[in-house]
Parts: structure tokens; C-alpha cells; sequence
């Protein structure tokens, strides 16, 4: 399951829809601090059904929305969209005969949300287990983002144990 | 349940053992348990580096314990290895020599596995097949662009506002 | 004592709305209490870069929290500035703009100030009056040479074994 | 008080006699990971009075002492002494009126560990009296090492009301 393309609308500082291709096997991604990179990363975390905002950096589910800059005002609205390519069919129960998989998450302010897949209405359950035996699980090691290391390195043993546990 | 805690335990030492000495060229590095219960014992990681005979990680240097702590996630990750893999600044303390054998590695693993990373690391953006630029020419709005290798260094310093 | 707690908060507030906007090119930043009393209320920093209307800390960039702390830690040196500031690779997370930023002001402090710094960072060598090369040529022992900056950036990146 | 020079001798990577000079009011420290810069901050931090091994990176204070490498012995004795300029008079007490103040650490394997200033044996008391009132105290803000600033970054607000504290 290559992951082709995302799309963001109002997600954090990606108010204007915007789309990334990925057509190669290894993708960097570059620019200077506070411009969006990392918030990429949050991006593909809160469309495979993370349920916690500190995950994201936030306070509340409601942070990923578009809060406003210095010449723009807040949106209501924020969007992702995930395009994997199935043409090896391993993706997890009634979706494998699909070719294409598009995986969606909407929030809007007033705490109307949802997910999708192939733009149908779906529970968070289908997205994780679209995943199931792909390695994408919660708390996988498929996203490393930043200040993980040094999360790992500070870990106490007890805190070590539960990585190994989540793992397993 | 304590065959599969035990099991992945195992495993993760399996990969530990071939990734730690990739990583750093040399070396060994091991997850041993505190106690003798693996239900409620902690784990720690035992990590010398090569030709250094520390026996904790906690006196080895930053960029040492950065890539201990890589080879770790890695072999966590060989566990049930995803589609794709996110790394988010993960060289960033690494010296040229350490940077150059995590590429070689991560060009390794991508025969198998799609790596989307983040980095202000030449060496790192030199290996992409693919370069995505994010700049900021408004306040607080991001937008893509594409970008080759040295339109990448100029723009990873280019002035946000 | 309340009063002078008191007094650090408000002196620690007063250096941070000159160093923070110095460092950021613009912005503000302030401590603020979490509570009523001083004695039992903890403490914690709004900020915000030029531009961006963030209230938490928290959602803010990698390099912009450690220009954030770095703006703290130079208003807490401040208020009893020793004749030497030691910086352990600081830098490492900043943007080339933001190291120039970050630059300018060390010159500045070191009008009164000797700092001693570590550092990966060309930018950041470029204002050394003198760079010290540690190697290790021999595994695991530490040895000094005095060099240049084009010694220095090759150095940083030998192979250590 | 400006530091002229740092000598250290079984610190740590350190094991060989080794003189650092610092003639400069910005002085650069570079190398490839491991090859000892923060244990050059380590050696200042130790020499000054850190008690804390956990500070030093270390479980107990022998951990200081050069514990060997692949090719070398380890030895028995850690020794670092910084050399100050103090033409200006501004150390604080008995030694004002001294131009170059030495003051120097050594700790054996077997326990054995003095404080030296211009090598007279003196306790940690007076080396930490020398720096009153410079701002070298205990927990001044004058050496900031490898992974202060994400502790202060991740720090709750009780943990940051501390950071003030030992500053006030
Ligand atoms: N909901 C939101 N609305 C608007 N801006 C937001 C929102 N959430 C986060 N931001 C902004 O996003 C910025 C952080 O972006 P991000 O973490 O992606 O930066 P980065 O490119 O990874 O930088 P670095 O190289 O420093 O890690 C912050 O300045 C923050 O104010
Ligand atoms: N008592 C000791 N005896 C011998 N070696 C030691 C001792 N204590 C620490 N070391 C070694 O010192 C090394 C760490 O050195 P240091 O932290 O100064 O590196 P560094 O130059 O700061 O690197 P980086 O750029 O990665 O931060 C470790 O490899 C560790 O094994
Ligand atoms: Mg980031
Ligand atoms: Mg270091």
C-alpha cells in the first residue's frame, strides 16, 4: 500500500487546500523552521485516527484547525486526505478489490466530524482497520516524529517496558 | 502475556544486533530487563558503541545516544515494518560519518518500505528521489513547491517572514 | 521570600521582551502565573513568533520552542551574568536565518561576556575568534588541535575510529 | 574573572595530561559525536563543584574518572583545574588580590578527592565563595548543556516556577 498523494485543507498552517505527490520511495521534505513540515507529519497522524491532541502538539481536537495568521482570519474547517495506491490488493477486509484507497478525516469548529474512505461515511474502526497487519497501527513505530528520540533516550525502564509492550 | 512480551523482547534484540552495528560501524547494543519478572520488570538499553567500554547510555555523547535510540525504533519497527515510514528530523544531531550510514541504511530499508522524512541535512536531502519544499512567503500560510537539491539548501534557510 | 520571587519574575519578563523579539526577528513572549499566588503557582511562557497568533507553546515549530527556551534561558543569565556562558550545541534546531539571528546576539553579550560554545554549525563557527578541534583518533581518547574554520568543518565530520 | 585555560588529566575521554588555552571572547568547540566536547563542559561543570552524577551523565561520581577504551588501561586518578584572569580583582574574598586564580578538582578510584585553589587545599566551600556574586552558582544559567533547552521546553509549570526559584 504506496501512499501516492495528501491533500490538506485548513489543517494548522495549511489553510488553502493544498496537495503533495509522492512518487518516489524516498521523500524529503525541506524548509526553514515553522513553516509547515512537521505539521505534514501531524497531518498523516490525524487522518489514521489519532484520538489524542497532545499527540499533536494541541490542547483540545479542536487546534488542528486553522486559527488565524497576522493577514488571515481562522477557518472552520479543517481537512486531510490520504491516497494509497492498492494495486497489490493488501489492504485489510472489504476494501482490498479497490485499487485506489483514499482515507479522509473532517473537523469542523463546531465539533462536527468524520471519517472517510472512497468518500464513504466510516467509523474511526474502519480506518485502523484498514491497517490491521500493515504496521500502521496507533502507536506503531511508522511515525518517528520530532522529539521522539529523545524521548526514547530519557525513558525510564518502566517507560522503556511499555514501548516494547505497545509493540508487541 | 508474558510468552509474547518475551517474544517480541527477543525478536527486538534479534534486529538490535545487526542494526546497532549498521548504525554505528562497529559495536553492540542489547535491551536487558531489570528484574526478573518480565511482567513488571523495566527494560533498559546496554549500548557501547565502537571501541568505547561504557557500560550505561547515559554517559554516551548526544549524537551516540540519538543513534542508539534509532537503532531501537528501527528495530521496533522491523517488528511489523508499515507501508511507509515518517522520520521527523531524526539526523539532526548526527555528525557526517553517523549521517552517511543512517542513509545507507534507510536506502536499504527502502526497497521495501516508502521513507518520508524531514531534514536540514544536505547528506540526507542528497539521497531523496524526491524533494518537497515547504516555505512560508505569508505569515503563518504554507505552501509546497517543488524543489531540486540546491534550490532544497537555499530554501531550508530562506527568511519565513 | 514572595517579593523576590516576585521581582525575578517581573525582571526575568523585562530582559524576554527585548531578547525574544531580538532573536525572532519580532514577536513577543512572556511568563505568566497559573495561579494567584506566586508562592504555590507555577509558571509558564506564552509566545509568539512574528506573524503567528499561537496562544500555547506547545503548537509551535521544533526550532521555534528552542529559540523560545534559548530567549528564557538568556534573560534568566541576565539577572547575575557570570564573566563566562558555556552553549552545548544550542543551535542545533535553528533555520540558517534564525542561527544568524542567534549569532548577532552572542556577538553582542560578548562585549561583556567570554562564551565558550559548542556547535556543528558553520554559521555559527564563522564568529569564533578561535575554534578548538577535539578528535579522537586513537578509539576513545580525547585529544585537542587548534584550527581554522575550514579545518574545523572537515574535523567536525571525521571518522572518529 | 576571564578563563584563560582548562587543563584536565584522566577525565573522562581525557585520560592524557591535556591543556586547553582560551584567549578569545568567542571560543568554538567542534568534532565528530563522541570525541568529547560535552565533556569538556562536563570537566568545567565537575571542577566548580557539581555534586551530582546524574548531572555528569554519570551513576557515581567515579564514573568521571577515564574507565579505559579498546587500546588503554583505565587509571586512577580524575584531575581538572581552571585557570583564571583576575587582574581586574573580581573574585570575591581571600583571593581578590591574586592575578591568576587556579582552582582545581581531583578525585581518586579509591574515594580520595580535593578542591585546590592556587593549590592550596581548600573545601567546596570556598570554591563556590570565590564565584559569589559572579553568577557561577550552583544553578546559574551560565552552562547550558546538550538537552537543557527540550527540558525546559517539555517542563510543567511547577517544574519551570523551579527554574525561576534557583535563579531568584
Ligand atoms: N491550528 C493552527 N493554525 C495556525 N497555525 C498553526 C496551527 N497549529 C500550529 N500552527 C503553527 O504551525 C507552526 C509549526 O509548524 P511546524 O511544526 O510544522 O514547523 P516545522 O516546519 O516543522 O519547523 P521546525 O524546522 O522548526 O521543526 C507554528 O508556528 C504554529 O504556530
Ligand atoms: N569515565 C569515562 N571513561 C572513558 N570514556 C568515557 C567516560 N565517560 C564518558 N566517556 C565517553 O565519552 C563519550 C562522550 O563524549 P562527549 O559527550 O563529550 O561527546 P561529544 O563530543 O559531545 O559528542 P556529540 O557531538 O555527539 O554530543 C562517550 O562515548 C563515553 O563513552
Ligand atoms: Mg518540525
Ligand atoms: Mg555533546
Amino acid at each position: 500500500m504506496r501512499l501516492t498523494q495528501i491533500k490538506l485543507a485548513g489543517f494548522k498552517t495549511f489553510v488553502d487546500p493544498t496537495t503533495i505527490h509522492f512518487p518516489g520511495q524516498r521523500v524529503g521534505v525541506v524548509g526553514p523552521n515553522g513553516c509547515g513540515k512537521s505539521n505534514v507529519i501531524d497531518a498523516m497522524r490525524w487522518v489514521l485516527g489519532e484520538s489524542s491532541a497532545r499527540q499533536l502538539r494541541g490542547e483540545s481536537m479542536q487546534d488542528v484547525i486553522f486559527n488565524g495568521s497576522g493577514t488571515r482570519k481562522p477557518v472552520g474547517r479543517a481537512s486531510v486526505e490520504l491516497i494509497f495506491d492498492n494495486s497489490l490488493g493488501k489492504a485489510a477486509g472489504q476494501w482490498s478489490q479497490y485499487a485506489e484507497i483514499a482515507v479522509k478525516r473532517v473537523l469542523h469548529r463546531n465539533g462536527e466530524s468524520g471519517y472517510y474512505i472512497n468518500n464513504l461515511h466510516v467509523r474511526r474502526k474502519d480506518i485502523t482497520d484498514i491497517f490491521l497487519g500493515t504496521g500502521l497501527g496507533a502507536r506503531a513505530y511508522a511515525i518517528i516524529e520530532q522529539g521522539m528520540i529523545s524521548r526514547i533516550i530519557e525513558a525510564r525502564p518502566e517507560e522503556l517496558r511499555v514501548f516494547l509492550e505497545e509493540a508487541a | 502475556t508474558r510468552e509474547r512480551l518475551q517474544a517480541t523482547f527477543d525478536l527486538v534484540n534479534q534486529h538490535l544486533s545487526v542494526l546497532f552495528p549498521t548504525l554505528f560501524g562497529g559495536g553492540q547494543a542489547q535491551l536487558v530487563m531489570t528484574g526478573e519478572e518480565i511482567l513488571d520488570a523495566g527494560v533498559q538499553m546496554t549500548a557501547q558503541p565502537p571501541g568505547k567500554k561504557n557500560s550505561s547510555i547515559h554517559l554516551l555523547s548526544g549524537g551516540e545516544k540519538a543513534l542508539t535510540a534509532l537503532s531501537l525504533v528501527f528495530s521496533l519497527f522491523q517488528l511489523n515494518p508499515a507501508p511507509f515510514c515518517l522520520l521527523d528530523e531524526v539526523d539532526a544531531p548526527l555528525d557526517d560519518s553517523n549521517t552517511e550510514r543512517f542513509c545507507e541504511l534507510v536506502k536499504k530499508m527502502s526497497l521495501h518500505t516508502q521513507f518520508i522524512y524531514i531534514s536540514h541535512n544536505k547528506i540526507t536531502m542528497e539521497m531523496a528521489e524526491q524533494l518537497v519544499g515547504v516555505t512560508m512567503q505569508e505569515q503563518g500560510v504554507s505552501r509546497i513547491v517543488a524543489v531540486d537539491i540546491e534550490e532544497a539548501m537555499r530554501l531550508k534557510d530562506a527568511i519565513p517572514v
